[in-house]
């Protein structure tokens, strides 16, 4: 089916938090949650995957650097207090998101901004993705250079090098 | 700041197919989602973490039942190739989606849905999102009851039970 990318944003100097091995049970994501809205923590997009036949969780979220010290010790505590794992953060990563309409199933587009990035060398930290976005987390010193080439990939005339509109 | 969620959607009858312990190096999404889309599969959502000091990344897609058995083998043809750890199933699920313009910063969305979905004892398997929705997959079982608790949470009049709209 067609691939309808409209556009291509960059957000620069974010930080992930990594919340590992959290046990795959009801309530937790919203404990999390709970306490990081409580203190403002400015939360830009969350991922989560299961793994260990499905008993265990890792959850990564993406903030801004300023709020990324108090976040990290915030879910310490919480590792502390719900005994999972660990948590760990990658800090000086940027966002890249191809925006579409129509994007309704993602392969082709998924796959023409992956083999972008890898054709410029590339590493693709997260992946979030929505019907209308996919959005890959890259170091901060690829943004620019990912967003040149993403945006060639699709055949874009323009670029939204730090849009905040979508 | 405001939380501004719209709609509510839920899509049923998905699988989500978990790649686990892929190498963190550039290039392998771009070799994965290229052998999916050559072979047709539909890709709904796509979510990726990093974990052993970035060392590894789990990658979970989402398609739908049917396309299923087909991604799966073609999954684990992949591990062999590749020589990641494992492929794993997640059959008989669905997706619910929180839609909002305005959406910000996730953090009051986030914990209002997650909130929703654990007082109706709902666990949540995967997250994904983009600056306009907050997705979360459930099991087929819970999707009617995560519809209907999280529409009352965010106090809304009207429901799209399965809208494809967005
Ligand atoms: C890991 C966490 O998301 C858990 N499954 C929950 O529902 O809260
Ligand atoms: C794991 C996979 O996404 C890898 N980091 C890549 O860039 O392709």
């Amino acid at each position: 089916e067609e691939i309808v990318v409209e556009g291509v944003t960059l957000k620069e100097d974010l930080a992930v938090i990594a919340l590992n091995g959290v046990s795959n049970q009801a309530g937790l994501a919203a404990r999390i949650f709970a306490v990081l809205g409580q203190n403002h923590i400015l939360v830009d997009d969350i991922v989560q995957n299961i793994y260990d036949e499905g008993k265990l969780a890792n959850i990564s979220f993406s903030t801004n650097a300023s709020d990324a010290p108090a976040a990290q010790n915030l879910c310490q505590q919480l590792a502390r207090d719900m005994g999972f794992d660990g948590v760990s953060i990658d800090k000086g990563v940027s966002k890249i998101s191809a925006i579409g309409v129509g994007m309704r199933t993602h392969t082709g587009a998924a796959s023409t901004m992956f083999d972008a990035l890898a054709k410029a060398e590339i590493n693709i930290k997260n992946i979030s993705t929505s019907e209308i976005v996919i959005s890959c987390i890259v170091s901060n010193v690829d943004g620019a250079r990912a967003l040149r080439s993403i945006h060639d990939a699709f055949g874009l005339d323009k670029i939204e090098p730090r849009s905040n509109q979508i």
